[in-house]
């Protein structure tokens, strides 16, 4: 399995439609402080189905959706899509492709599709358990995971396991 | 499960040491259950000690010695349980020109089994990505344009 | 106590906006007393929103711009409270080359009225200071040598 | 009042005796990781009075004393003096130098001077006070530091008023 592209639409910084092709081992993001090199980050965590705000620097669900600039009004909706080749079939569908779509409304409303046919987080678990793609604690190396795992009575490495 | 946890913090330990090793250049480094009887729930700690050092504790090295042995820990981990990508956002900060060298080495041997996607603002480190993505942001709005190598990432760091 | 608490906390909110503004060429911030009854023991919030962003708590910024406005905020309390010699250690790491530079212009400021011992692996800050020490370490034992600046700074980054 | 310079033995990884002088505005130092860099700003932060052992990154007040490395025995003393200039006498004290020395032995055992003249820990205390070079946390800029400011519930401006 591996990641093709991402698009993000509406998501924190990402006021207009951004598609990102990431077919390649080892792609560098680079730019400078605050430009939202993070919030793709934070963006892939999200469509995979994260629910704790606090994992994507969050204080509530609603903060991923663009809040406005000072020449831009807040949008109603964040959309991420996540396309993944599946030849190997470790999500157990029969695909090639996989696209995993994530919406947020203003309202509150959220929808997750999987190649366009809606379904429900629990399907999405369903299918990505086992594949290592849902569990996001360690697959995130940042300065603030070292630090989780060298305080004091971390259980960090009991979490993982 | 109990079986299980144990059966893969042993290999995260041997891991962990053989990681160590090749990013110190030497030393050793172990991770110990504290309480036997119940090891999901125990402390776990972390011993590290850089060749020539009497440390013992990973809490008395420096900034920069943490930040490798916390890389090892994390590697070994991230190769016991692999998942197909993973992400890495400003972790050769605090590392200096050597010991981001030794890193890079180890990058390279990982990119071989799952996709990375790497956040940095150090320039060796964004040499040995095989693709580079400039970050924009313009009106509280980011845009992401795609760059070609070695030419293009004078201007952007 | 209540009154000079309150006397400080002013002087400190208004410096903080003035290099706030200055480190980031713009935007400004603020920080707020949650419980006028008992200042002294009251939650303080930091409010920071860099030009052209709704973001108003300190907490939504990213890694570069906190460190950046918490920067800005512990120089505001430095000038506030003065003490003849502060240290900054790797406090230059998270940020790019642009804030880099506006830093920097900010420590030239504050070094005419104290001291300042530097620890960074940054060049561009290395060039600004008026003396270098080199520390190294052989068989676990530190040593220290001064370095003559720019022919030596490339060998020892 | 200006620093002058430090001298450090057997502080930390300090096992031979250094002496640093300090008598311009902007010094920098730089070195590998783990060279010892901050460890000479936790031999200025012990010799002013730090009692904390976490404050110098240690675990016990012990933890100062260098404990040896693969080709070098402990020691069993670790010894900080620091010069200052009082011209302005910002030190209520008739000296234009002030030389205040920290020792703790592998026993226990600690003792401070000034000016080589043994005094108490009280006695450093009183005489600092005021010049702003006892309070240790705001003049130290450093990543944790920072961590500490923007923690949720911090009070470190609190403490620092
Ligand atoms: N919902 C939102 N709407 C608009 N902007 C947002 C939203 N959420 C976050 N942002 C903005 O995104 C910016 C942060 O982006 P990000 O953390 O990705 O930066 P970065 O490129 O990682 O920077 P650094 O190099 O400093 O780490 C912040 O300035 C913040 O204001
Ligand atoms: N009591 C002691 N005896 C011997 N060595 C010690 C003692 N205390 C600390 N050290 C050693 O000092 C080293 C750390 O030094 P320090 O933290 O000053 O490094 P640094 O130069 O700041 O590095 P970095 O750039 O990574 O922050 C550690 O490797 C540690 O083993
Ligand atoms: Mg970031
Ligand atoms: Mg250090």
């Amino acid at each position: 399995m591996k990641l093709l592209d991402i698009e993000i639409s509406g998501f924190k910084s990402f006021a207009n439609p951004v598609r990102i092709p990431i077919d390649k081992d080892l792609i560098g993001f680079v730019g400078p402080n605050g430009c939202g090199k993070s919030n793709i980050v934070d963006a892939i965590k999200w469509v995979i189905g994260e629910q704790s705000p606090k994992e994507i620097r969050c204080e509530k669900s609603g903060d991923v959706i663009f809040n406005g600039s000072t020449l831009r009004a807040a949008q109603g909706m964040a959309e991420v899509t996540l396309r993944l080749s599946n030849e190997d079939k470790i999500i157990p569908l029969n695909y090639n492709e996989i696209e995993i779509t994530r919406r947020l409304y203003k309202n509150g409303d959220s929808e997750y599709l999987l190649n366009r046919t809606p379904v429900r987080l629990k399907d999405i678990n369903r299918f990505l358990s086992g594949t290592g793609l849902g569990e996001s604690s360690y697959t995130l190396f940042k300065p603030s995971v070292i630090d989780d795992l060298l305080r004091p009575n971390s259980m960090l490495i009991n979490d993982i396991l | 499960a109990k079986e299980d946890f144990e059966k893969n913090f042993n290999i995260i330990k041997r891991k962990f040491n053989e990681i160590f090793v090749e990013l110190f250049g030497g030393g050793k480094s172990n991770i110990v259950i504290e309480d036997e009887q119940n090891p999901i729930e125990s402390k776990i700690t972390i011993y590290a000690q850089p060749p020539g050092k009497r440390v013992k504790n990973i809490t008395m090295l420096s900034t920069g010695e943490q930040t490798l042995a916390a890389i090892a820990l994390l590697f070994a981990i991230y190769e016991t349980k692999p998942s197909p990508f993973c992400f890495m956002d400003e972790i050769d900060a605090p590392l200096d020109d050597a010991n981001v060298e030794r890193f890079l080495t180890l990058l390279k041997r990982l990119k071989s089994k799952s996709q990375i996607l790497m956040i940095t603002h150090n320039r060796r480190t964004m040499e040995i990505c095989e693709y580079i993505y400039g970050v924009t942001m313009e009106e509280g709005i980011s845009k992401v344009i795609s760059i070609n190598l070695q030419k293009e990432v004078e201007e952007w760091v």
